[in-house]
């Protein structure tokens, strides 16, 4: 196993251990910027980690979210060069240093780690979580149905043998209601990204309602100038604007959960595929799509910064 | 553990409504084993679904009896995983 994060390989995939190697290793060289928090426990038992990028007590935080749904690989593999981005970039980069001088900001790198081990072990495709149904043959719940904003509405399924299952109830599943607590807990989330794969494409709430998000003009604004920096790097070529309205309804999502509580920069984003690969991006491409999405938050960080709410 | 010999993924891209409608009739098939990686929502989006070897023939079918555009996105699935596998043991070893 690499003995620094800087001898770690992140041109390639890596498995849960070596992803809970990589972030201990990140917070024994980085342990006056970076900590690792356990917000709870999957339901297999493992740690809900989410490593803290903070230089001063009691700031506004920024959420970002990888891997909620497992077979995503280049989001996980993208959070880890996050991960190492920050702290190298930290002291440097003006504007980053200036971001986290005001906020602190939240990594959690494998949201669903009972999936994610599940697709490295049997399944390559397994996007939900492991938690068995009661009185189905099938397992698992999408953690992004699950969540109490729309809950149950169109865009989600009630069969747990679909791919959209949402669950008994809401914040049934630990891995959501790990999150659910911890944003309440902290009371001060400002930001909020959920990173997914693919198809390219930034987002704003609502997914269960058409209804226009109060806020959506600036969510909107904000949303084309972070593509814009995005594509500045390799012009991939990404769409945006609000789920229903760029995708389809979609009802229980993070966002509108977040956007709900008040958290009113809420972005979800599918990386890029180049159009040939969909779950199963090459590993070449893992630098450049997490090189291009640092760009677009960076975006939306330093707007959080600058319009305090 | 799972294997994926044989499975495609098509990249659709229908036309209209109706053939939306075609496609969301295809995705409650539960025997075919279909997993819809991009669902049919809209005409200006392309859908992209895995299908099992076992109901290629099918869907293509399926699909061309409705006339209904598509290409194959990934000709073999598990080939893909394969290369992904091979990247992951170098890097291991």
């Amino acid at each position: 196993f690499p003995r620094s994060t800087d001898d770690f390989v992140y041109t390639n995939y890596h498995d849960l251990n070596s992803i809970y190697s990589f972030m201990d290793m990140l917070v024994a060289e980085n342990s006056n910027l970076v900590s690792k928090i356990v917000i709870g426990q999957s339901y297999e038992n493992r740690p809900l980690n989410v490593l803290k990028f903070s230089t001063g007590a009691n700031r506004p935080g920024i959420w970002i979210d990888t891997g909620i749904h497992s077979r995503e690989w280049v989001t996980q593999a993208s959070g880890i060069w996050f991960s190492k981005k920050i702290v190298t970039d930290y002291g440097r980069d003006p504007v980053l240093t200036d971001i986290l001088n005001n906020y602190d900001i939240f990594l959690e790198i494998v949201t669903n780690p009972d999936g994610f081990a599940y697709t490295h072990s049997r399944d390559r495709m397994w996007r939900k979580t492991r938690k068995p149904n009661s009185g189905s043959s099938c397992v698992g719940v999408d953690p992004n149905r699950n969540w109490d904003a729309g809950f149950g509405g169109a865009g989600s399924s009630s069969s747990p043998c679909t791919e959209t299952y949402r669950g008994p109830s809401a914040h049934s599943e630990p891995e959501v209601k790990a999150i659910v607590d911890f944003v309440k807990s902290h009371g001060k989330i400002k930001a909020f990204v959920s990173i997914h794969s693919y198809s390219q494409m930034l987002l704003y709430p609502y997914g269960y309602t058409s209804t226009p998000a109060k806020d959506q003009a600036e969510l909107h604004e904000l949303a084309r100038k972070a593509i814009t920096s995005l594509q500045s790097l390799y012009n991939t070529r990404y769409t945006y604007g609000s789920i229903i309205s760029t995708i389809y309804q979609a009802s229980g999502g993070t966002i509108d959960w977040t956007y709900n509580q008040g958290i009113k920069y809420s972005y979800t984003f599918e990386l890029r595929d180049t159009g040939r690969y969909g779950f199963i991006l090459p590993a070449n491409q893992i630098v450049p799509t997490a090189e291009e999405t640092w760009l677009a938050l960076m975006a939306i960080m330093e707007h959080t910064k600058n319009n305090p709410y | 553990k799972k294997t994926f010999e044989g499975d495609q993924v098509l990249r659709i891209t229908p036309k209209d409504e109706a053939q939306i409608s075609l496609l969301r009739e295809l995705s409650e098939q539960e025997h075919l084993g279909l997993d819809f990686w991009r669902e049919p929502v809209h005409e200006s989006l392309p859908v992209d679904v895995h299908v099992p070897f076992h109901s290629l023939q099918g869907v293509r079918a399926f699909l061309g009896y409705h006339q209904i555009q598509y290409n194959v996105m990934i000709m073999d699935v598990q080939d893909l995983l394969d290369d992904e596998e091979r990247e992951m043991v170098k890097y291991r070893s």
